[in-house]
Order: structure tokens, then sequence, then C-alpha cells
């Protein structure tokens, strides 16, 4: 008898609900063999038990906590029934062999590491698609000047973003190649992101004076230079990208421009050249100081500074844009291109903006090819790639149908880029495009293409019937 | 026109084109040094245009409108998936970079050459108004007998227009530029 209540009263005490949490926080404990139906009567009672927790949501802390509350009443209730002890006796054994206890706590264990895991390996693919680039790995600039490459490189190598080293190097070319490009011009800018796939078109073309009336344009540009002047775009679109893609502050990067301009640079031969080709004479002192200093033209490579273009770069990169459009820039090259019977008003750059577009594409052999919509001659480009596309061109076909196609195709697509125009200003512009790049039209086009004759530029080519604009 | 191309670490590609118009632009300089540019020249006008292109029409001066443009800066990506050949392409020389990005396309996309080699191979360029199909130094003897006998009366001029270029195939990029210019320069980043 004494044996016997030795043996209810541990298995009371470990049927305790502290106990039961021991149980599911270890799995492997010291075992004791079943005792006939009372052990068989355990296994029928945990089966049911077990299918109750089965129905429990999976979280092992939920899990646990569920059991707990489930358990805590009913053993209070039958140990108040006790008068001395606080422990019940119970006829199931939480030791038996099937006590899928131990198989509870196993899979919270698991479901921990797998949800661990899960956590970590979410993380590391949310860093190597959004996080900054954890290798510095391969990078190209090219451009006009090696002075400008070299400053492109630069940028990037202070990890700058792509368009940071851009655009510092194509205010560079602005300085290095001023008969080019500079700060009085305009131009596009296209970006592309890799991992987006994702593009846009900076547009910073120059716009007509308001103003402008054509007549007057034709009759006198030669006298008064001055007509032909656009506003100018250049700086406007290079903060545009830098406010959407710039990661190196605006005023370091121009701060960078500006001292190739104040240290100086070498003579290119292609500045030189064009010094060389001047022809008109009427260039005012400021021109001739600057590019014929002591009335002889600069040569290649000799060494001159742009003191006047860095202090305008250190302006702009410390006042920001409205330095330009607005300041006393604007009036000053207000000023000037009256004086040369320009039209230019202030209203012009105040009402100045860069344009943010999508480029026009195509798929030509296995490759999207972007290139920027009107009146960008992007258009024209793509039909040209449609057209070629289809004469189906390998290393196999003779070069001198290859050639021939190419010629034939470039007449067709130039003669296209001239029906283009400002979409802005006439919007059947875009019934036009759309035409211009589908494929199917490429095919109609490539029908007029005589394979063995050369035609004349612009007989036989349709041109797209025009919907509204003012002319 | 200027030309800038990057493909940076951060995987993008930025390719820049800007201009003048034409060299010196309007040849007015401000007293602070801004050169100006001559880009009106670049609208049609009503006279040369309907006597050669009649849609040339949308391109005739208004207030406000940009000219027509033959600044093509061009970015090439594989249609699906990430992996190939990226390339990033500007040209100068108003409507002959158009002719010259076609061609440096189809030399790399189609006939599988490298950029080197196609930045530095022979162009041409029809000239609509003059129907001459002009042709730069670069251009072989063979090629321009060729074009003779299907009808193309062609000029050979010293050069047409200056293609720089950025490649890039997986992690591997490359600049090059085009072997015309002395001045011009391309570099990687190893």
């Amino acid at each position: 008898a004494a044996e016997k209540e030795a043996s209810q009263q541990s298995t009371l005490g470990a049927y305790s609900p502290v106990d039961y949490m021991s149980i599911t926080s270890f799995p492997r404990l010291p075992e004791e063999e079943p005792a006939g139906a009372a052990a068989e009567g355990c296994l029928r009672s945990r089966k049911e038990e077990d299918a109750f927790l089965g129905e429990q949501d999976t979280d092992p802390d939920s899990f646990l906590k569920s059991a707990r509350l489930q358990r805590l009443p009913s053993s209070s209730s039958e140990m108040g029934s006790q008068d001395v002890s606080p422990l019940r006796e119970t006829s199931k054994d939480p030791f038996s062999a099937d006590c899928s206890c131990r198989q509870d706590g196993l899979t919270v264990i698991i479901t921990a590491c797998l949800t661990f895991a899960m956590g970590v390996t979410v993380a590391l693919i949310m860093q190597i698609y959004f996080g900054d680039p954890q290798i510095f790995h391969q990078g190209a600039v090219v451009t006009d000047a090696a002075r400008c490459t070299a400053l492109g490189i630069e940028v990037l190598n202070k990890q700058g973003s792509s368009v940071d080293a851009a655009i510092a190097a194509a205010l560079c070319a602005g300085i290095i190649n001023p008969h080019t490009s500079g700060i009085g011009g305009g131009g596009v800018m296209l970006v592309h992101d890799i991992r987006k796939n994702e593009s846009q078109v900076i547009d910073f073309r120059e716009t007509a004076p308001f103003g402008i009336q054509e007549e007057g344009l034709q009759k006198a540009w030669e006298l008064k230079p001055g007509l032909l002047v656009g506003v100018p775009g250049m700086i406007q679109g290079m903060h545009k990208a830098h406010q959407l893609h710039g990661r190196l502050p605006w005023s370091e990067l121009l701060g960078l421009t500006a001292n190739i301009a104040q240290d100086g640079f070498n003579v290119t031969h292609d500045l030189a050249r064009a010094i060389a080709e001047l022809k008109e004479l009427n260039y005012s002192d400021k021109f001739r100081e600057t590019f014929l200093p002591d009335g002889q033209p600069l040569l290649p490579g000799m060494f001159v500074r742009r003191l006047d273009l860095a202090t305008i770069l250190d302006l702009v990169g410390s006042e920001g844009v409205s330095a330009f459009y607005g300041g006393n820039l604007t009036q000053e090259i207000i000023s000037e291109v009256h004086n040369y019977g320009g039209v230019l008003l202030e209203e012009d750059f105040s009402n100045y903006n860069a344009l943010v577009e999508n480029p026009v594409h195509t798929v030509y052999q296995g490759h999207l090819v972007l290139s920027p919509p009107p009146p960008h001659a992007g258009p024209a480009l793509i039909t040209a790639l449609n057209i070629l596309e289809g004469f189906n061109i390998t290393s196999q076909v003779t070069r001198e149908n290859t050639l021939h196609w190419i010629a034939e195709t470039l007449k067709i697509a130039l003669d296209l880029a001239n029906s283009l125009g400002d979409p802005v200003c006439d919007a059947s512009v875009y019934h036009s495009v759309e035409d211009m790049v589908s494929k199917s039209k490429a095919g109609f086009l490539r029908q007029l293409i005589n394979d063995s004759q050369s035609f004349p530029s612009g007989i036989n080519i349709p041109h797209f019937s025009m919907e509204s604009g003012p002319p | 026109a200027s030309q800038v191309l990057v493909m940076g670490p951060d995987d993008y590609i930025v390719a820049v084109v800007s201009s003048l118009n034409r060299p010196f632009g309007s040849g007015i300089i401000t007293p602070s040094g801004i050169l100006l540019n001559s880009q009106m020249l670049d609208f049609s006008w009503l006279n040369s245009t309907l006597n050669y292109s009649s849609p040339g029409l949308r391109n005739l001066i208004q207030p406000g409108k940009r000219p027509l443009s033959f600044l093509l800066p061009t970015i090439v990506r594989p249609s699906e998936g990430m992996c190939g050949t990226y390339l990033c392409l500007g040209a100068n020389n108003g409507d002959k970079a158009l002719s010259s990005i076609t061609q440096v396309l189809v030399n790399v996309l189609t006939l599988n050459k490298n950029l080197s080699e196609s930045l530095s191979l022979g162009r041409l360029h029809p000239q609509l108004q003059s129907n001459i199909l002009q042709v730069d130094s670069e251009f072989p003897e063979e090629d321009i007998k060729f074009l003779e006998s299907r009808g193309h009366q062609v000029d050979k001029v010293d050069v047409l227009s200056l293609v720089h270029g950025a490649r890039r195939t997986n992690n591997f990029i490359i600049g090059v530029k085009d072997p015309r210019s002395m001045d011009a320069a391309g570099a990687t980043i190893l």
C-alpha cells in the first residue's frame, strides 16, 4: 500500500503544471515504464490532448501559453478538493513512451530555427537589392576629353553615383571643349537602372524665346546672332538629374568641376582646330580675349585657365540653379543677347523646365534599345533598326548587300526624322512616333527597298498624315 | 556635340549628349564667360522646308518650343533577364549621329564584333538633299566600289561622326573612345 501511495504521489507530482512545462521544454527526460491499464488510459487521453493541441497555432509561444491555460483551471479545481496535499491523483502517465510532448518541443526548436533562417535570408536578399553595394566593382567613363574622363572616374572613386560622374564630366566638357557644349547650351541625358530595368530621359534642350518670330529670324539672323540664342537648359538639366539620382552634394560636384577651370588644362586638338577654323571677324573683345589671346589662336597643348567659368560654377554650386535662372547671370545673358539683336526675356528663364520623360524603345536582335523621344530623333533610329532586323543580316550575307541595305534604310530613317518635332507643341507627333517604332511599319518600309538598285532620297517614302498643329 | 558615357559600380548606365549647335554656338560670350548657343538654327524654316520635306512643318519655330534634335544618347540591354550585353553609345555631328549609331549597333549586336572594332570600322551616311552617299576615311575602297555598282553616288570625307561607347558583359565593363578622336578618352575602374 505504501508503495502504491508513493507511486501515485510520484505520478501526481509529475503531472503538476510546472513539470508539464519542463517536459515541453526538454524533450529528453528520464522515462518510466507505463503501468498496465493506467498507461493505456494515459495514451488514449494524451492522444486526445494532442489532437486538441494540434489544432492550436503552430507558433511555439502561443502553443505553450494555450497548453498552460488549458491545464491550470482543471488542476486547481481538483486540487481544492483535496484536504491535505495540493497534488491530485491521476491515472495518466506523462512519461509514457508515446508521449508526444517531446515531439512538440522538437517542433518548437525546428520552427524557431526555420523562422530565424528565413528571416536572415529575406534580410540578405533585401540588402542585395536595396542596400548599398558592398563590393566596389568595375565602372567605365568615356568623354571627349581625357581630363573630363579622369574627373568622372574621380567622382566614382569618391562613391558618387554614375549620374554624379556624368554631371561632373558633362560640365567639365563645357570647360575643356567650350566650342561644343557648355552651360550656355543644352542637351539630353538618358539614365538606365540595370537592376530595376527602369529608364529616364532628362531633356534639357534649349527652348525658343517667347518673343521669337520666324520671319524676323530668317531675315536677320546673320546680322543679329542674338536671335539664334535659345534658353539654355544645361544647368537645370544637370540639377534635375542630380535631384533624381545624385549621391554627392551638388556643391561638391560643381566644386570639383570648378577646380578644373581654376587649376587649368591643356587645349585639346579639337578646340584648337575649331578656333583655327573661325571665319567671322566681328567677335566681341571677351571672345577674342578668351580664344585668341594676344591675337593668336590657342594651340593644342597650350595651358589655359578659365577663372570666369570657375566663379560661375562655384556660385551655382553654392546658391543653386536660381543663381542662373533668375539672378544676375540671367540679366547679364539677356543684356548681351539684346546687344546682338536677340529677344530673350526674363520670363523665358523663369519658365524654363528640364523635362523627365520615357525613352522610345524596340527589341533588336534580342536586345532592348533605348533612345530619346521627340523632339529628338530616337524614333527614327528605332525605325532604322526595325527595318534592318528584317533583312536577316549575318556574317554569311555578302558585305555588298549589307552596306546597300544599311544605306537605303538610313535614307528612309533620316527622311522620317524630318517629320518629327516637339510633341508639347504638336500632339500629332505622338501618332507618328507610334507608327515609326512599330515592327509592322518597318516591314512595310523594308519592302520599298530595292535589293539591287539605290533609289533617290525622299521618293516613295509615305509620310505620316498631320492631324493637327499650328502649321 | 559633347558626349559623356558612364557605366558605374552602382549598376546605372548614363549617356549625356549636349551641344551649342554650331561650333562656339552663336559666338556670343557674356562678360562672365558664358558662351551662348545657336540652337534656333535647328528649327525648320518655311521656305527651305517646303521644297524639301513637308513634314518638317512640325519643326517650325514657335515660342517655348524645343527644336528637332539628333542628339541620340543610346542604351542597350538584354531584352529578357539581366545577363548579356549592355551598351551605352553617343555620337556627334547632327544627323550623321543617327547613321553612325545604327551602324555600330549592327556591328555589335548583329555581326557580333567587339566594341573597339565596331567603333573603328568605316561608316556611311546618306545626304538626303544631294542624294550623295558620304563615307569616311576608314571606309574600304572595295566597299565603295560595291556601293557604286548599286547606283550610289559616293563621296569620301575625313570624319562623319565620332561615336564613343561603353560595354558591360556580366560584371566586365569597358569604355572605348572612337579612334578617330585625338582628345577623347575612355577609362575603366578595375
